[in-house]
This record gives C-alpha cells, sequence and structure tokens, in this order.
C-alpha cells in the first residue's frame, strides 16, 4: 500500500465531500537551511466514488522557484520524474502521446505564484500519491527573509500539517508566522526557535479546519507566511563552505545611507488613466515624503510629449516635494508613449547635476521609470530606444523600472534595467499597486555602499557567480557562490571593498571550510547539500539574465546550452528544461514544462483560472465528466488504461 | 589602568597607574593645533578588591576635529562617525576603512589602528576575559609610538611626554621587596621615590604579555605628570583638554 497505517486508518474518518475524492493526507515540509529552501509537497488521495473520475493535484508555487521532482504513484505504480533538455523531453513525451499513453501537467502563471496542475483519470478505489518538490532561495527585503506556501487543499483533510523548519548557522534573529490564513487559525501556528533552528508547524484537526461547525468545506485556503532574520554580527558577511561549495552572504547593517540623487519618470499616457494613475498619484505621495534632506530629486511625465516637473535636480526639502506632490495630483493621463524620450531627458538631467556639481560625488543617482505600455511615440523600437539609454547613460547613473500590468513589455524593461545597473520589478495594476510602488521605492531608497567587489583567492575557489554589485541596499542582501577547490587551504577567505557614504571600505570575512559540515551532519531536517544548489540555483539565474542581454544569437545559443546543463546537473526545471514524468516502466508518461510568462495579458491581477490566452488548449476534457469504468477493472487496471488519450499541454517560447 | 611611559632619549620606561572612579573619562592626548583628542573611560571590574575598585579602560575615543571624524572603541562595538554619517563595526570582523586621510584597520577580536595622515596613529587593543570570571571585565589598551608628529601643545596623560622631559634616576638601592629595588628619580623639578619593576606590554603576547622593566611612580603618578590627574578628567569622549 502506498498509504501508512495512520493513514489507513484515517480512512475511517468520514470526510464527506460529494464527489467521491478524499484527501487523507496533505503534508508539507521546507527545510530552509542558510537561505535555501527546499519544499516537499504531499498529498495522499482516495477514489472512494463507485466510478472512474478525474484526481486534480494542484500547487501554486512561487516564481522564483524551480521544480527539482515530481512523483506520482497510482494504485502501486510509480511515476518517476527526470528533467530533460526541452525538445528531448517533448519528444519523448510526444511518442508516448501519439500512443495515448501521456497526460500533462499544466503549469501557469498567477502574481508571484505560478500554478503546478495534474489529473489523472482513475479507477474507482484508487489511491493516489502526489509529491512534488522545488527550490528556492530566500531572498532577503526590507530586513527580512519571507517564505510563502500557498495552501489551498481545496476539502478537509484528516492529516494536514505543515512544518518549516529553518536552520541558519550563525543564528535566528527573530521568527514570526503571522496569521495570514485568517482569524479561524489565529493561535494555530506553532513556532520553535533556539538559536540557530526553528520549526514552525501549522497542524489543524480536522475540526479547525471546517469553515463553520457543521461546515464540510475547508477554511484553509489562503498563503502561509513564515519570516525571519538571521543574527549579522560581521560586516564582512557571512561566508560558508560545505560539501566543496561556498556560499557569501553579505548584508552589512549599521551604516549610513548615501544620499540619492533621483529621478521619477512617469508614463501619462492614456492606458494610465483610472486606478494606475490613482495608485502611482497615492504611491507619489509616501515616496516623496520618504526622500531624506540630502537627496535631490525632479519628476519627468511623459505621453507623447515629455514634460519636466524642474528642469534640474532639486534639494528634497519640504516646499519642493510638497510642490511636486501637488504637480503630479494634477496630472490627467492622456495620449501615447515616448519612452525614448522621457529617459534621455532624464539621463540628460543628472549629468548635468554632475557637470556642474550639484550633486554630492559619492550619491548614488537613479531614474525610476513607471511605465504601463509599449511605446507608440517617437523612437519605438525597443533595441534602438536601449542602445540609446545605454549610450547616455554614466556609469554612475542607475534605471530602475517598474511595469504596471500586462500591456508593457516587461522584459524589454527588465533589459533596460539590468543593462543599466538596476533592476526591474512587475506591479499588479490591483488595488494593491500602490502599496507594490511604495514597498519598491523603499527597497532602493537606502543605497548604504556602492561599488562592491567581493573576492577570494584565485587559486582557493573557480565558478564564482557574480561577485561584482554596483550598489547594496539597506535590507537586501548580496549573495556570492562558488566551489572550492578540493586540495586548497583549510579556511577560504574573502575581502570585500565597497564605498560609503563617507568613506571606502576593505572588509574581510573567512570560513573553515570542513566546519559546517560536521555540523550539518549533526542536524536533523536540514539540507547538507544547500551549498551546491544555492550555487547551481544562483548559476542559472544568472544566466537566464545573461541570456536576455545577450547581444547575438550565437551567444544566446552558448549561454542556453550553460543553462541547460546546469538544469540537468541540478535537475531543475527552467525555461530551456522540462520535466518528463514516466512511469517505472516507461511506457506512460507525464510532461512537466514551464509556463508563459504573462505578456500582453489583459487581465492584470485577476484570478489564476481566469487569465486568458495561456492555455493552448482548454481545461482537461475529462476534468469534470466522471466516466464510469468497469469495477473489475477499477481495482486492478493499469493506469494506462486510465490515463486519457487527450493531453492538455502548455506550450510556449 | 596602568600606564608606561618610554622616554627615548633616556632609554627609560617609567610607569604609574590612574585610579580613579568607573564612569570617568580620562584626557590621553589633546592636541588641539592637529585638532586631535583622545580620552578614555574607565570601567570598573565586577566586584571589589580589598576595598579597592580595579579601574580599566572601557571605551576609547579619538576625535579628528578637522573632519569632525570620531572613532569611539569598546569593548562591545566600535562606531565610526562623521558628521551625520556613522558606521558601526563589531570586533567580530577584520576591515580597513579610509576616508580623507584617517585610516582604521580592524583585526578581528584583536586590535584597531587608527592613523591620521600617515603622521599619527594609535591602535587599541582588546582583551577579553572569560565572561564568567568572578572579578575581571573586558577591557582595552591604548598603544601610541613616540615618533607620532603631535604639534609643541599636545598635552594630556600620554601626550605631555610626546616632548621628553629631563629624568634622573640616583640613589638606586635595595628595596622591601629585594626584586624591586628602588631610587630617587628627579623630574620636571620633583624629587619622587621611585620603585623598580615592571608592567605588562599586550602587543605581542595578548595572553602573558611582555614584561617592561620601569620605574614606577606612586600615588598615580603624582610629580611626573603635569598637575594631578583629576586635572585629566574630562566631560565628554570628544573634549579637549582645558589647560589651567
Amino acid at each position: 500500500s502506498i498509504f501508512t497505517a495512520d493513514e489507513v486508518e484515517n480512512e475511517e474518518v468520514e470526510v464527506e465531500t460529494g464527489d467521491g475524492i478524499h484527501i487523507y493526507s496533505y503534508k508539507v515540509e521546507a527545510r530552509i537551511t542558510s537561505r535555501f529552501a527546499h519544499t516537499t509537497i504531499c498529498s495522499r488521495v482516495v477514489n472512494t466514488a463507485q466510478h472512474a473520475q478525474s484526481v486534480v493535484f494542484n500547487m501554486q508555487i512561487p516564481k522564483s522557484a524551480f521544480i527539482t521532482n515530481f512523483t506520482m504513484n497510482v494504485n502501486g505504480i510509480t511515476f518517476i520524474g527526470s528533467v530533460k533538455e526541452k525538445t528531448v523531453a517533448r519528444s519523448l513525451y510526444a511518442k508516448a502521446r501519439a500512443r495515448g499513453k501521456a497526460a500533462g501537467i499544466v503549469r501557469t502563471n498567477s502574481n508571484d505564484m505560478e500554478m503546478f496542475r495534474t489529473e489523472v483519470h482513475v479507477p474507482e478505489g484508487s489511491k493516489i500519491q502526489f509529491e512534488i518538490h522545488y527550490e528556492e532561495m530566500m531572498q532577503r527585503k526590507l530586513g527580512v527573509y519571507e517564505y510563502n506556501l500557498n495552501l489551498q487543499p481545496g476539502k478537509l483533510v484528516p492529516q494536514f500539517q505543515v512544518d518549516v523548519y529553518i536552520y541558519e548557522p550563525k543564528g535566528i534573529a527573530f521568527v514570526r508566522a503571522p496569521n495570514s490564513l485568517g482569524e479561524h487559525f489565529e493561535g494555530l501556528v506553532k513556532v520553535t526557535t533556539s538559536n540557530q533552528k526553528a520549526h514552525v508547524c501549522f497542524k489543524p484537526t480536522l475540526h479547525e479546519q471546517r469553515k463553520c461547525h457543521n461546515c464540510s468545506s475547508t477554511a484553509v485556503d489562503g498563503v502561509f507566511t513564515v519570516q525571519y532574520e538571521v543574527i549579522r554580527e560581521d560586516n564582512g558577511g557571512d561566508l560558508q563552505v560545505s560539501n566543496g561549495y561556498f556560499v557569501h552572504f553579505f548584508a552589512p547593517i549599521n551604516l549610513s545611507p548615501l544620499p540619492k540623487n533621483i529621478i521619477f519618470v512617469i508614463d501619462i499616457s492614456g492606458s494610465m488613466w483610472g486606478l494606475k494613475m490613482k495608485q502611482t498619484v497615492q504611491a507619489m505621495q509616501t515616496i516623496l515624503d520618504d526622500l531624506g534632506h540630502d537627496d535631490f530629486f525632479s519628476i519627468i511625465d511623459f505621453n507623447h510629449n515629455v514634460r519636466c516637473w524642474s528642469d534640474e535636480l532639486v534639494p528634497a526639502t519640504s516646499i519642493q516635494t510638497s510642490e511636486a506632490k501637488k504637480y503630479i495630483q494634477e496630472i490627467q493621463p492622456n495620449g501615447g508613449t515616448n519612452i525614448n524620450e522621457a529617459l534621455l531627458r532624464a539621463t540628460h538631467m543628472l549629468s548635468n547635476a554632475m557637470n556642474y556639481g550639484v550633486t554630492d560625488p559619492r550619491s548614488v543617482s537613479m531614474i525610476i521609470l513607471v511605465s504601463d505600455g509599449d511605446p507608440t511615440v517617437g523612437e519605438i523600437k525597443l533595441s534602438a530606444i536601449q542602445k540609446n539609454v545605454k549610450k547616455r547613460m554614466r556609469d554612475e547613473f542607475s534605471l530602475f523600472s517598474l511595469g504596471i500590468g500586462f500591456d508593457v513589455d516587461y522584459d524589454f524593461l527588465e533589459r533596460i534595467a539590468l543593462e543599466n545597473r538596476g533592476m526591474a520589478q512587475r506591479i499588479y495594476a490591483n488595488q494593491d499597486a500602490s502599496q507594490q510602488l511604495r514597498d519598491f521605492y523603499q527597497q532602493v531608497s537606502s543605497p548604504l555602499l556602492r561599488k562592491i567587489l567581493i573576492e577570494y583567492p584565485d587559486e582557493a575557489v573557480t565558478d564564482v557567480t557574480q561577485n561584482s554589485f554596483d550598489k547594496y541596499f539597506s535590507g537586501s542582501e548580496l549573495v556570492v557562490a562558488g566551489r572550492v577547490e578540493p586540495h586548497g587551504y583549510s579556511v577560504l577567505q574573502s575581502v570585500i571593498t565597497a564605498s560609503s557614504g563617507t568613506m571606502d571600505l576593505s572588509l574581510q570575512a573567512e570560513a573553515d571550510v570542513h566546519e559546517l559540515d560536521e555540523i550539518l551532519a549533526l542536524q536533523r531536517h536540514v539540507n547538507p547539500g544547500f551549498a551546491r544548489q544555492l550555487w547551481a540555483y544562483i548559476t542559472v539565474n544568472q544566466l537566464l539574465a545573461e541570456r536576455s542581454l545577450a547581444s547575438t544569437a550565437a551567444k544566446k545559443r552558448k549561454i542556453t546550452q550553460k543553462i541547460v546543463s546546469m538544469a540537468l546537473e541540478h535537475q531543475f526545471v527552467t525555461p530551456m528544461t522540462a520535466m518528463l514524468v514516466e512511469s517505472e516502466s516507461g511506457d506512460e508518461r507525464l510532461l512537466a514544462d514551464s509556463p508563459k510568462g504573462p505578456k500582453q495579458d489583459c487581465c492584470a491581477g485577476s484570478s489564476v483560472m481566469g487569465r486568458k490566452g495561456l492555455l493552448t488548449n482548454g481545461p482537461p476534457p475529462w476534468a469534470q465528466s466522471p466516466t464510469a469504468q468497469p469495477t473489475a477493472l477499477a481495482v486492478k487496471a493499469p493506469l494506462v488504461e486510465a490515463l486519457p488519450n487527450r493531453i492538455t499541454l502548455v506550450e510556449n517560447d | 589602568p596602568h600606564f608606561i611611559i618610554h622616554l627615548p632619549k633616556c632609554k627609560q620606561d617609567i610607569c604609574f597607574n590612574i585610579d580613579s572612579e568607573p564612569g570617568k573619562i580620562l584626557n590621553l592626548v589633546s592636541d588641539p593645533n592637529l585638532g586631535v583628542v583622545v580620552n578614555g573611560q574607565l570601567i570598573g571590574a565586577k566586584k571589589l578588591e580589598e576595598t579597592k575598585t580595579s579601574t580599566f579602560f572601557g571605551t576609547i575615543a579619538i576625535y579628528y576635529k578637522k573632519q569632525d571624524m570620531k572613532v569611539e572603541i569598546s569593548t562591545e562595538r566600535i562606531s565610526v562617525t562623521n558628521g551625520k554619517h556613522a558606521h558601526l563595526f563589531t570586533w567580530e570582523e577584520t576591515g580597513n576603512m579610509t576616508q580623507n586621510g584617517v585610516r582604521i584597520s580592524i583585526k578581528k577580536d584583536t586590535y584597531i589602528t587608527v592613523s591620521v595622515n600617515e603622521e599619527i596613529s594609535f591602535m587599541v587593543l582588546l582583551h577579553r576575559v572569560w565572561k564568567k570570571h568572578p572579578v575581571n571585565v573586558d577591557f582595552l589598551g591604548f598603544y601610541t609610538p613616540h615618533t607620532n608628529m603631535f604639534s609643541p601643545e599636545v598635552h594630556g596623560l600620554l601626550g605631555q611626554f610626546f616632548s621628553e622631559p629631563e629624568v634622573k634616576v640616583f640613589n638606586v638601592h635595595p628595596g622591601s621587596d629585594p626584586k624591586k629595588p628602588e631610587a630617587t628619580m628627579e623630574v620636571k623639578g620633583h624629587k619622587l621615590a621611585v620603585t623598580r619593576g615592571w608592567q605588562k606590554d599586550y602587543r605581542a603576547d595578548k595572553v602573558y604579555g611582555t614584561n617592561v622593566y620601569c620605574w614606577f611612580i606612586h600615588n598615580s603618578g603624582k610629580g611626573f605628570i603635569d598637575g594631578h590627574y583629576k586635572d585629566y578628567i574630562v566631560p565628554h569622549l570628544d573634549s579637549f583638554l582645558q589647560r589651567p
């Protein structure tokens, strides 16, 4: 049996859901070891109906995560996942499909999550176990790491349990598990912490899961959140070596922020009319209030024309900011979109300020572009705009792009930002957009260091990920990883050089090459291979970013090969790989492919299933229409008989 | 705290203790012309020892007025303040900071050096004791080379000796302790009864220290230092010494 004795006992628990599909167990275990999270979600289901029907396994996975494994067991037949190069996986899948022995795993996009959904058609009495694994790096934002888990079991579950284990070698400063699932679950999340370890457990009983006393529906529906921070004693960062790989987390605290020169370039074209403009204005009110006395700023708003609130940077005094707020409030969006001209004007303004010595030479100069659409006026060729901006941006300037909604070519905004020492963020055009804009601004509003270079002895390390960074912002974290030479030193050292508000810094960090492995070996609920996977995770993400900036097809191909090779070695489902899920005999197959980016989509902020244009096929035809199977066949029927002849598949690229 | 003054011309080392109260700030170096001041704040041991509280330096502050730069070193942390910019470091790290001629180097759990325009340098040494020690507390040592190029206006408990006083030691005779001969010292117009002894320099060996043989001045350096040691108590960590 694929069920434990405990679960078999629980079969006695009657959970009437009407459709004959009972989820007996839904267990999530996340192991976060040194910011690297490995999540396993396991669900065990029985079709208790008197007929064959489809069983769906739905899971929302953070977009920043890579799926690393998926297995399924149907009545003792195990399907095992393996990551393959996309065309290979598709070809194998196509063969199975041709023989009518294939089913699809669908992945679609939502705001920060993507849906992983698989569906199998099984005879009555079938027992199915789904298990998915995914990995992600915890990103420090505003001084906190946040682990989010989407919990939507859809039904009452006799054995429902979430365990989040955190292990941070340098110690945990705090762990919070804010009750994001609603008042119903107040006090049900248990947090246990010691110096380096934390365990967050959520295990509601059947009764506690019920929406009301006699309800048969579950109240578990939402995002389960765990927030934590590590202890930081050392401005040189936390250098950790494990299993032949090193990871260096650099997040100095207690440094004064650098003054900044900031130009807000705001799209006021017709498409911004309504909620988007209202939310932008709201956000700008707060952002302008947050500017410091040492900061300089200006505002450029553009549609087909480009207007400047002030032709030059002005100090962020209360008079100037209140003038700027008034100006923004009076904006009436209309007309086209001339991104090229607006950005060039901003670079010109920054250059002038620098040339005339208006700004502090150690200050940080930033352009924050807020736009909701593609250029329609002036230069509209994206590559030409990219080239123009790059040419005019000085090394001291950075461009941050915020793309509101889905009418905007986010890839372009991301490219242009990455190419100019900045970053991009998608803003979902809903009621929350104002907060999203403010949050983004907060992340970049306190630059603490410039020109950060994190170096290691050449003979001690190889394959080091990006180790030079233009800026370090308060509350964030710079992470560098690499391989440690096997016959190198017993202590790995690092030297970090950077420039702060008033001084040039050179800091050192060091780590014993063996110590952490010895400690990890004694720990339960840790991921001893974290450093290797974290290094691979960072490398693949960097390669994906590099790929989007590649100037020629040949360069792109070369990077793609590297990504594929890394993804195969580390079993990551990336945009260049897919997961083929095969039965042990290899004659039945499922394919997990990466989803399309939400580009040019109409339904910003809408629910996952409500989005249009993502699925090339409709929902699985068998999903809502149970078909009766002969009882005899249902008990021991091989899956091949139960799998549909028709398939569903997400296409991309 | 104990003080060791090396007098290079007469090749002598002189030492004395200053016994004051925890919390008091002693001026060590004050050079108003260069705009450099070094003050040390005393901390006390956890318990009295024979009715007396031993005191140590718990915080050393170096202030360079021309750059409005303050380096405050305690046994817990190091803060570097420049105008409204403040950076905090701990003894857990190793690193260097440079700004407008001021260079600060931290050697993890060991020492900090601060140099100004490569003309003046100071070293602050960290002494960690066993946390559960019934009496002792963590404390700091302060070292400054006699080659520092201070202005003639330099003063302070240490600063006054950059201009080397003339010292004559004579009438050396056995003391009550056979290992510690006694003598008479003539300095700054005073004749002082001094005792030969030794004090520790912890730069080379942080645990056991290196013995520095010196003539010990009794009564908190009375007669060897200008005025009374209380004249060197200042109100703030960045206060210059007000000369009478």
